[in-house]
């Protein structure tokens, strides 16, 4: 089972073309492994993008570098997974 | 037992199907469970269709969970099918809407998908076909589609979450729904569900060049988004595809549209800024209940524009 211990959901805030472009980028280099949450960049619209733990600082290094805006929307993703499997257990058992 | 039946949860696929037979079991005269045929790792596809007699009436398509990992539109569908079993015969709405045509609604349209998010992997995307040549599975299928197929917006790298798959319906879950619409014939309206960004979309997604329907297709999604933000406020935007979000190949209701099925939407449900595809199972109901009120409006404005 993929396990996602440490991982991020950043939510970037393009304010240019520059921006835009950057990230167009990254999401066509599928060795990124960075994961666009969702599609299409535009400055009216953040960008979700789940980020390995191992490539944080150096995906957040390259943002701020840029001057590209962004949030820590989901802040560990596998504790937010960890807690979903939990409630699902919970409610099959209270099912049967 | 449908009443027992836990709407507020997410669910495996074993239980949503077995939700699925005790709900024909409950409606016996009005829902019957259509294979549809089998996915790449053979597991059953089915639709829900919603009919009160007649032989190839004009028919509804509604689908969710086309990307595996967009769970809150299977548990959306899975409380939708409830409604509309429950508001038949209460509904004046639903029961004219039933009275002349039929609802097809395939809760899990891409079951392969869906399990591996269960067991394996919970932020995956596509399907889960093997990719001759390469140690990555899957195609996106809604990239698949034989509507600008292998354009921009869609990847030819089978490791990509948007790879578009070596042909236009080379998924057979996509092949599968293609050959139903194709052998019924009479589809009038499809509408695709998905996860997140509170979205109406229609076509197209594959050029930016507006369809020739675009301004009815926008009036009803404006109405109908006005419908859905009645009840807890939700925003959304309406659009097409391409303006809305980006140039995007291969998509299904760019195929419909093009086969003559004029009422072709995309939902993407409610994003509440937080949680995006991992929205909790308390959000579950309230997304449902005003993405009915939407679905509702555009299936009575589809009953009362007949084509």
């Amino acid at each position: 089972e993929e396990l996602f211990n440490g991982d991020q959901v950043l939510r970037v805030l393009p304010e240019s073309e520059d921006h835009i472009q950057a990230l167009k980028e990254l999401e066509e280099d599928v060795d990124s492994e960075l994961d666009f949450w969702n599609h299409g960049f535009s400055t009216e619209r953040p960008v979700d993008i789940r980020v390995p733990h191992d490539s944080l600082y150096a995906f957040k290094d390259f943002l701020m570098e840029n001057n590209i805006p962004f949030t820590v929307m989901i802040n560990n993703v596998q504790e937010l997974l960890d807690e979903e499997r939990a409630e699902m257990v919970n409610n099959e058992g209270l099912e049967r | 037992k449908t009443k027992s039946f836990n709407f507020a949860a997410y669910h495996n696929l074993e239980t949503i199907y077995a939700f699925m037979d005790t709900l024909v079991a409950s409606h016996p005269s009005l829902i019957s469970k259509v294979n549809i045929g089998s996915s790449y790792e053979n597991r059953p596809m089915y639709a829900l269709k919603f009919s009160t007699g007649g032989v190839s009436r004009p028919a509804i398509w509604v689908d969710a969970g086309i990307h595996a990992r967009e769970w809150v539109t299977q548990a959306s569908a899975v409380w939708i099918a409830n409604k509309i079993a429950s508001d038949y015969g209460v509904d004046p709405s639903v029961t004219s809407l039933l009275g002349q045509m039929d609802i097809y609604l395939m809760i899990v349209t891409n079951p392969d998908g869906y399990a591996f998010t269960h067991t394996s992997n919970r932020m995956w995307r596509k399907t889960r076909s093997v990719n001759a040549g390469s140690s990555c599975r899957g195609a996106d299928p809604n990239r698949n589609w034989d509507a600008g197929f292998g354009g921009p917006g869609a990847s030819k790298d089978p490791c990509s979450d948007s790879y578009h798959g070596p042909y236009a319906n080379s998924e057979v879950e996509v092949k599968n729904v293609v050959d139903l619409i194709k052998g019924h014939g009479n589809f009038k309206s499809f509408i695709s569900i998905h996860s997140y960004s509170q979205l109406l979309m229609y076509p197209y997604g594959y050029t930016c060049t507006d369809v020739p329907d675009k301004s009815e297709l926008h009036a009803v999604g404006t109405a109908a988004i006005k419908e859905l933000t009645s009840l807890y406020n939700t925003r959304y935007q309406v659009g097409s595809i391409c303006k809305i979000i980006y140039q995007a190949s291969g998509g299904s209701i760019d195929w419909t549209y093009n086969i003559g099925i004029k009422y072709s939407f995309a939902f993407e449900l409610r994003d509440t800024g937080f949680y995006g595809f991992l929205l909790p199972a308390n959000q579950i109901l309230p997304t449902a209940e005003e993405t009915w009120l939407g679905l509702k409006y555009i299936m009575g404005y589809v009953r009362d524009h007949p084509y």
